[in-house]
């Protein structure tokens, strides 16, 4: 009777192997050289889960000078294209996910219990041996918040000259415009009108742009709710400082024009359901502006109502806006003295900021929660258009 | 259930601040 022998293919293991001469092209391809575009049709995150399994690998080999050299060097490339490319906001995202990946990625297989709670069997299996990378996991959270913070730099300074036409200048109301002759219709729709001056439909454009670039790039929803809540207190904040600063916008119709804008934006956001984002909030003191500009402004009883409307406003602020408040046609009236004395007795028991002027560069501090992700590294295909074919599925 | 492990090592890493120094003098060498 023969026997025969059946040799079982070996299963790949989600490790990729490569020989140290190697690390130097493996970063190159994989960071240096990468464009976003060539992964864009792969798994979000490819270079962070290939790096991790080459990661893997050499935890698995127990060397751990091939784990400190390649983290290394990828921590040190990715600084140096952000460098590169520190005006690209496409750039910058993709290194933000992918950076934030290879984090989650090393403290999701760290086999720390905490981290394993949603890992398959599977996933446990693949859990780091022999290193604890607790370590390299702070730096990496470091290098998160530098990308982010130069994410958002690189948003605001696309953002901020649209700001001031698109929300206080530019005739974004469809009945107003309407009624206006071809000419200013056509203007107020389009993008650019004149060298300075944009419709709140570019900015809405502009954040649609930012949007589809960091879901691509498979950023976590919970950094690009807080990159639009970044966003949405700057674009709130340059707002409402010009209008604090100019008399000309200080009227019921930039009033009326403010609140269709504001809620142009926050259907936005309830389109892109970032609701829960916090950028809302962010608003309100332009929600109240816009508001206080619109209210009636004679009887004790109207002082009483703005007091109680314009919690998020200083005294100083509304002050201000009543003082600069400018009526346009016969039915407005400029706010008298004794009206504003008025608010200014009602709201003295107030312990308001001193200055008039928002911060509009305050920044939130950033969070990146723990995201762990589904997929089975053995399921990873890496494409040839990635020159990585001197690894070794393991 | 995947079987007890032995403890794993911690791997030092240097901050990213001291890997920006490196970065530095790592330029100046270079032409």
């Amino acid at each position: 009777r023969q026997a025969t022998v059946q040799r079982k293919e070996k299963d790949f293991e989600g490790m990729l192997e490569y020989y140290k001469e190697d690390e130097n092209l493996l970063v190159k391809n994989l960071v240096t050289d990468m464009k976003p575009q060539v992964v864009s049709a792969t798994v979000p995150c490819l270079p962070a889960y290939i790096l991790f399994m080459c990661i893997r690998h050499a935890d698995y080999m127990n060397d751990d000078q091939k784990v400190h050299s390649l983290l290394t060097s990828t921590i040190n490339a990715i600084k140096k294209v952000l460098k590169k490319h520190n005006d690209d906001i496409e750039m910058t995202s993709f290194w933000l996910a992918n950076t934030s990946r290879l984090l989650h990625c090393l403290k999701q297989y760290s086999g720390d219990e905490a981290f394993m709670t949603q890992n398959t069997a599977k996933q446990n299996e693949h859990c780091l041996k022999n290193f604890d990378l607790a370590e390299y996991r702070q730096v990496l959270s470091d290098l998160s918040i530098q990308i982010y913070q130069q994410l958002i730099k690189v948003a605001e300074g696309i953002l901020q000259p649209m700001i001031v036409s698109a929300m206080l200048e530019n005739e974004s109301i469809p009945s107003l415009s309407g009624v206006k002759p071809m000419g200013y219709r056509k203007r107020s729709s389009s993008m650019v009108d004149g060298e300075n001056s944009y419709s709140l439909e570019a900015v809405i454009r502009q954040l649609n742009a930012f949007h589809a670039t960091m879901c691509d790039h498979g950023l976590d929803p919970e950094i690009i709710q807080q990159v639009f809540k970044q966003l949405f207190y700057m674009i709130s904040a340059v707002t409402l400082n010009n209008l604090l600063l100019r008399k000309d916008v200080c009227s019921w119709s930039t009033g009326m024009q403010l609140r269709y804008n504001i809620s142009q934006l926050e259907e936005w956001l309830r389109g892109k359901n970032l609701q829960q984002s916090g950028a809302v909030g962010t608003m309100e003191p332009l929600i109240q502006a816009a508001q206080l500009l619109q209210v009636k402004k004679k009887t004790t009883e109207d002082a009483r109502a703005i007091c109680s409307l314009c919690t998020s406003l200083s005294t100083q602020q509304i002050v201000k806006i009543l003082n600069l408040y400018t009526p346009l046609n016969e039915f407005e009236e400029r706010v008298t003295v004794s009206f504003i004395r008025n608010i200014q007795g009602q709201l003295q028991g107030r312990n308001d900021p001193q200055q008039l002027l928002l911060d509009f560069k305050h920044t939130f501090p950033v969070l990146f929660p723990y995201t762990p992700s589904a997929l089975s590294l053995e399921t990873l295909h890496i494409p040839a258009s990635l020159n990585l074919d001197f690894l070794t599925r393991v | 259930r995947a079987p007890p492990q032995r403890p794993r090592v911690l791997l030092k890493a240097p901050t990213l601040a001291e890997m920006d120094e490196l970065n530095i003098s790592e330029e100046e060498e270079s032409p």
